[in-house]
């Protein structure tokens, strides 16, 4: 059984793409990349 | 919902669609973390409501050659097992559009996940109008916001593949004989639920279904190293018996340790005519009062369901891990208010532990042998799941915890009688969270159809 371990949340800059032009924020993502 | 895995429309055709209850507000699914051996379950803690994710806009006149498909914005408004209600982001508190997605599919992505490949966002059709620049409005409403980890479709299809392979061999407790295993080959997976055959099976066959964390598989070889009965061809016990194995043979490392077992248990405390309560293997409503038979290696016993006539054959006789959390000591029913299915011959209501031993000349197996760990599992009477009928387990059906006690979950059948009730661990793997088989792309069985009266 996989465990469940406690993971961070990481702040992650973000590119947003609309039809008037790109930019990006900052959101928050958890680490579930590790 | 479009599943992760592709499997044929014949397949799940008149599949059981949970979706007409979903907003009900009554509705309570068991959430994925209840669930260890679900897909998704160690990262599900991190999904929330409130959330961001980028998902379809099918609010939108007509696609462009140059964006075939249209994406935006939303949050995450209620999570009811693997579904997500999501309502686009500009709505405010306007509900009309909300929608339900499966969160374990490939239709919700992280914000950003559009850029990523050059599809820019494109605002509903039915706000289109409401900003003037939804650059800004965007920036204002994802700043600080929570969204998915960049790899989540990754994590998702990850999660949903078998740690096993399709031809594999590997011993598994015969359905027609359940005191013997039997040598089988993994036919077909669906959702980690393996299709076995026999490996002296008529071709017609369905073979015998079960997840891959169930005790009921163990890897080749397991018969011979525990001393249970084994049904094999004669080549298979030949190279056993000179330690050869196969490519196509499922070793240890792919199983659990209660599939495999271990000579830690070399002294279980258990011998032969011990008396206990245990789940009847055969039918999963009853607890009833059992007898040790033997007393295998490596943490294993036979017991017999005192219930049946006895069969001289031992044809009856089961095999429980000394761990396992389907054996209890004798009075555990009693103090727990549970009916016990007394020993042939007795009556539910005048059946007395102690008269039964002292007439039988048996003793009752300690209480400190048994697994009395009580995970905190959070399940709750009420709650909805999808779980297999373990008496047919090709079939996934709908239902609902209807009691708990302690670890033991009595779990009922929408629509079906009390007796199709099945009592299973908290950590059993053949209940699943609400929105599973459609992730998986297993069929949901219904309850059954009512035909009315003439």
């Amino acid at each position: 059984h996989v465990e469940a371990k406690p993971r961070k949340w990481e702040q992650k800059q973000v590119q947003i793409k609309t039809m008037e032009g790109e930019f990006s924020v900052t959101m928050w993502a958890s680490g579930a990349s590790d | 919902t479009i599943p992760l895995v592709r499997r044929k429309p014949s397949e799940l055709a008149n599949s059981f669609s949970w979706d007409s209850q979903l907003s009900d507000r009554y509705f309570v699914a068991a959430p994925v973390t209840c669930f260890k051996h679900a897909p998704m379950a160690d990262i599900w803690e991190n999904i929330m409501v409130g959330m961001k994710v980028e998902v379809e806009n099918t609010d939108c006149d007509n696609v462009s050659d140059a964006f075939p498909d249209s994406f935006w914005v939303a949050t995450v408004m209620k999570i009811v097992g693997y579904k997500a209600q999501l309502r686009y982001e500009g709505f405010g508190a306007n509900d009309s559009k909300d929608f339900w997605v499966s969160l374990c599919s490939n239709q919700v992505h992280p914000v950003g996940w559009c850029a990523t490949r050059g599809k820019p966002l494109i605002p509903p059709k039915t706000i289109e109008d409401k900003y003037n620049d939804w650059k800004d409005f965007l920036r204002k409403r994802l700043t600080g916001a929570r969204t998915l980890p960049s790899n989540f479709s990754n994590k998702a299809s990850e999660s949903l593949k078998s740690r096993f392979d399709l031809g594999l061999n590997l011993e598994v407790v015969d359905k027609n004989h359940i005191s013997r295993v039997k040598v089988a080959v993994v036919h077909k997976i669906v959702g980690k639920r393996l299709n076995v055959k026999y490996y002296d099976m008529p071709q017609e066959d369905m073979g015998f279904w079960c997840h891959e964390d169930s005790p009921l598989l163990h890897p080749v070889g397991w018969a011979k190293k525990v001393g249970h009965h084994l049904v094999a061809p004669i080549h298979y016990v030949e190279r056993l018996s000179q330690g050869i194995f196969d490519d196509d043979d499922a070793t240890e490392d792919l199983f659990n340790p209660i599939q495999v077992g271990s000579p830690d248990y070399s002294s279980t405390g258990f011998s032969t005519g011990m008396k206990l309560e245990a789940i009847d293997p055969l039918n999963l409503s009853s607890i009833c009062v059992a007898t040790v038979m033997d007393v295998l290696n490596y943490g294993y016993i036979m017991i017999r369901i005192d219930t049946y006539d006895s069969d001289a054959t031992g044809a009856d006789w089961f095999c429980y891990h000394v761990k396992s959390p389907c054996i209890f000591p004798v009075g555990f029913c009693q103090s727990h208010g549970i009916p016990l299915t007394p020993p042939k011959g007795y009556g539910q209501a005048t059946f007395d532990w102690n008269k039964y031993l002292l007439e039988t000349g048996n003793i009752p197996a300690d209480p400190s042998l048994f697994n009395t760990y009580v995970p905190l599992h959070g399940f709750v009477p009420g709650m909805k799941i999808e779980a297999a009928d373990l008496m047919d387990p090709r079939l996934v059906c709908i239902a609902t915890i209807d009691k708990v006690v302690g670890r033991l979950l009595k779990v009922h059948f929408d629509g079906w009688d009390e007796e199709f009730d099945q009592w299973l661990d908290c950590e059993s793997s053949d209940i699943y969270p609400v929105g599973w088989c459609q992730s998986v792309a297993h069929k949901l069985e219904g309850p059954p159809i009512q035909t009315a009266p003439t």
